[in-house]
């Protein structure tokens, strides 16, 4: 899940 | 979620519906520029590919759907209305906008953080939201009069972003290893763009005369 660790923004 | 964020996406929110409402309501696109209305529909496009891959809350995928959508029916409102497209002003509004999306889908190519389809495309999408507001900014300055909401509506989208940066430092200081230089150097470049407008509009406020950029 190291995808949407940081993508987690708008 | 922090406050500094979620008032960057109300804010953010707050700019698309101050904007539908103008196009929807009095049927006009009045200093409205269609070229950055359709930069930022690719910007949604490009940054939310992965809305059907990652789930990440109710809130993320309710704002993403609202921002697809208001940006796209705002593009089909000034391109397909019949009322709303007579107001457009074409011949004023000639950014070359596809000039700004090749070096944004070039630089995305070389300064990334994964080589990934969908990571380059994210980066491709932050990188052309920074300059997504060049045209709307010089069919400003071409026009002479700005209504109240297109500046409302301006100023809101500026504002977002530089809300969205209070957020990264918050984020820096409480989330271990919470750095994105790319996404901080971007939103900070898209901020400073709105500079001379946030002062132009302040001015207009503080002086209570209608709000005018030098040409």
């Amino acid at each position: 899940r190291d995808y949407d660790d940081y993508h987690d923004e708008l | 979620m922090n406050i500094f964020r979620l008032a960057g996406d109300m804010t953010h929110l707050a700019s698309v519906l101050v904007l539908l409402l103008k196009i929807h309501t009095i049927k006009s696109c009045a200093g409205v520029s269609l070229k950055t209305q359709e930069l930022y529909a690719l910007v949604f496009a490009t940054r939310y590919l992965d809305i059907v891959t990652d789930f990440i809350s109710v809130y993320n995928t309710v704002m993403k759907l609202i921002f697809l959508g208001s940006s796209f029916s705002i593009v089909w409102y000034i391109r397909h209305h019949r009322v709303v497209r007579r107001s457009y002003d074409k011949d004023q509004d000639t950014f070359r906008h596809y000039l700004l999306m090749i070096p944004c889908m070039l630089l995305a190519l070389f300064v990334h953080e994964k080589f990934t389809f969908k990571e380059v495309m994210w980066t491709f999408s932050l990188y052309l939201e920074a300059v997504a507001i060049l045209p709307q900014l010089v069919l400003l300055q071409r026009t002479r009069n700005i209504d109240n909401l297109t500046g409302q509506y301006v100023f809101l989208l500026g504002a977002y972003r530089g809300l969205y940066i209070f957020n990264w430092i918050y984020r820096y200081f409480t989330e271990p290893h919470f750095v994105h230089w790319i996404t901080w150097i971007a939103g900070v470049v898209q901020t400073l763009l709105y500079a001379d407008f946030f002062y132009y509009y302040f001015e207009s406020w503080k002086n209570n005369v209608r709000l005018q950029l030098p040409a």
